[in-house]
């Protein structure tokens, strides 16, 4: 009895390590492995392989309930906002999409609404063009709610199916730029019912706890409707999303997992908690 | 805050107007929560508690503090201490011209923009800037760095007839050179440092034009991988100092202590905007206080 006590201490201490250090959150990890630790003592369970089987099996059956792929309707026009913080992967994010939507039959235009960074608009044109699809844009230092407005009524006029819309990262913390994130917001609604459909918030894998107030603050901000999370290519491991899982009712759409166009995956909850545990 | 929290646990203790053992332990438990909270890492948070352990046991309550004040006072001096002190905070230049300063770093952490950043500051100071990106990969980013250059009146070296970074980096710092640029900033590719290709690339890089500074940037958002980060950054290119981005922003900033930890080697900038004027010289206990909550 005494020696399955110590495997007990060594393993939790080693599960909460793994946890943590995957950017579980140190409270959330804590839960965790408290949760375990209950179910050892209850039912004596001695063996680590059970107790990392739980364990596995908990956090799956968390990230399962946010397993929902982007459904777009073949017919109206379906469109997208991607917003989130600085560096994120937005732009590149949306060149994947925007391949993987045409190549299931979708007519996608992009709209480039990054009108403050340098080069934002020429990054986005050189995916439309690598893809195929027609960028919507306007000069440097123009309304970025004057771009959305172009974009959408050109794409009534050119009957696309899909319009994917970039904006400036920005810092959740600066309030003009999420009160401009909203103005975006209002004037898409007044345009087309019911747009923006899907507000894509996209978070950096190797984003620690922060990630928690970006998610918030976008969240309380315009309403976010989809999560993606990239640069899962690296050695992040991205847990911080468990616990955005548990704290909102959003979607995981697709994680990133790489620079080129078909990096890009749909979120596939096994898969991140094999990635995740080993 | 961390305070309160403390001088909660001290009230419920017989307080012996000395920090032992018995008393800090709850304490302890509470500064690991706060630091892993902001983002330290694991490892770095273990042996940084233990090193607070150590340094407050047997330690006097000052009458001016409370000992939950005190304990937070032992913690922040230590943390302070730890990402100050002696390395230069400052770019290393000297009368070797130009001097190249190369900038590494993973994707999307602020590499570009900060390259402009360092060119306003050294060009503050009379030093004739140039700039060069050898990112061939992200499209358009040759061009990002030449707005910001031009806007900024800095030389921008576009090395024409080449794809190589390799090659643009020894053609820049040749033509630099010749110029008669005091300082060259390098703008390199976002890469992930496990990406043996891109981290080889780098060395060749390093090798071709001697670089006086590398820097890594780095994103003040960074959670527990900064510690992988920055140790294979380092290895391969002994780096020179850190720029933490991003700090407008309300990420803790752990990582800059796990930065510090794992290579010992100082932040010396950090950045607090998007635009030019957007970087200053880092402060240890500025960043401490910001860690602890
Ligand atoms: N390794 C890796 N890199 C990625 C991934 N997604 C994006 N990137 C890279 O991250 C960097 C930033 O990507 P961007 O698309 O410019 O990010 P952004 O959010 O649009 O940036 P801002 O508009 O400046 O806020 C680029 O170097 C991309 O190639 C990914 O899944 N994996
Ligand atoms: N708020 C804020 N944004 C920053 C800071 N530094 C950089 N940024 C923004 O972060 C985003 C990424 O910056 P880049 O300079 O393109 O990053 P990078 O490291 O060169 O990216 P890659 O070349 O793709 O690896 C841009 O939107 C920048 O404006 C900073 O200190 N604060
Ligand atoms: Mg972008
Ligand atoms: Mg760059």
């Amino acid at each position: 009895l005494f020696g399955e006590k110590k495997i007990g201490a060594d393993l939790f201490e080693e599960l909460e390590e793994m946890l943590v250090t995957a950017d579980v959150g140190p409270a959330f990890a804590a839960e965790l492995i408290d949760e375990m630790k209950e179910i050892a003592k209850r039912s004596e369970l001695g063996s680590p392989d059970v107790l990392r089987t739980i364990l596995r099996d908990n956090i799956r059956f968390i990230l399962k309930q946010r397993e929902a792929p982007l459904d777009i309707p073949r017919d109206g026009l379906y469109t997208v906002m991607v917003v989130g913080v600085n560096g994120t992967g937005k732009t590149t994010t949306i060149g994947k999409i925007a391949n993987e939507l045409k190549s299931r039959g979708h007519s996608v235009m992009l709209a480039a609404a990054d009108t403050f960074r340098a080069a934002a608009i020429e990054q986005l044109e050189a995916w439309g063009e690598r893809a195929g699809i027609p960028v919507i844009k306007q000069k440097m230092g123009a309304d970025p709610s004057a771009v959305v407005f172009d974009a959408l009524q050109a794409a009534r006029a050119r009957e696309a199916g899909v319009l994917l819309i970039d904006t400036a990262g920005r810092l959740h913390t600066k309030v003009n730029l999420m009160e401009e994130l909203k103005k975006v917001g209002r004037i898409m609604g007044r345009e087309v019912p019911g747009a923006p459909h899907e507000v894509l918030l996209v978070l950096d894998a190797t984003t620690g706890q922060n990630a928690v107030n970006q998610a918030r603050m976008f969240n309380d901000a315009i309403g976010v409707t989809g999560l993606v999370l990239t640069k899962l290519d690296g050695t992040a491991k991205g847990g911080i999303i468990i616990r955005l899982a548990r704290e909102f009712d959003i979607p995981i759409r697709y994680i990133g997992i790489g620079e080129k166009m078909d990096d890009l995956r749909p979120f596939d909850s096994k898969e991140f908690v094999d990635a995740l545990m080993g | 805050n961390l305070t309160e929290k403390l001088d909660g646990i001290f009230r419920k203790l017989k307080s012996r107007g000395r920090l032992d053992e018995e008393n800090i332990r709850e304490s302890l438990k509470e500064i690991r929560m706060a630091l892993l909270e902001a983002d330290v890492n694991f490892r770095v948070v273990k042996d940084f508690v233990e090193d607070v352990r150590s340094r407050a046991v047997g330690r006097e309550v000052l009458e001016s503090l409370t000992p939950g004040q005190q304990v937070v006072k032992i913690v922040h001096d230590r943390l302070v201490e730890l990402m100050g002190g002696e390395g230069s905070q400052w770019l290393k230049l000297v009368d070797r011209f130009p001097n190249p300063v190369m900038l590494v770093g993973l994707q999307g952490c602020g590499k570009t923009t900060s390259a402009a950043k360092l060119a306003r500051l050294t060009m503050e100071q009379g030093r004739r800037t140039a700039l060069v990106s050898t990112d061939v990969y992200r499209p358009a980013a040759i061009d990002q760095l030449r707005v910001l250059g031009e806007s900024l009146g800095a030389g921008v070296l576009q090395p024409a007839d080449t794809e190589d970074p390799v090659d643009i980096a020894r053609r820049a710092a040749a033509e630099a050179e010749s110029l008669g640029y005091e300082v060259l900033i390098l703008d390199t590719a976002g890469r992930l440092h496990v990406d043996q290709a891109m981290m080889d690339e780098l060395q060749r890089i390093k090798s071709a034009i001697n670089p006086s500074e590398i820097l890594l940037v780095a994103d003040a958002m960074t959670g527990q991988d900064a510690v992988q980060v920055a140790q294979k950054f380092n290895e391969a290119l002994a780096i020179d100092g850190v720029i933490l981005t991003k700090m407008d922003g309300d990420a803790r900033g752990g990582a800059a202590l796990s930065l510090r930890a794992v290579t010992g080697k100082p932040i010396k900038f950090v950045g607090v905007g998007e635009k030019a004027d957007a970087l200053e010289v880092f402060h240890p206990e500025r960043m401490a206080s910001r860690i602890l909550g």
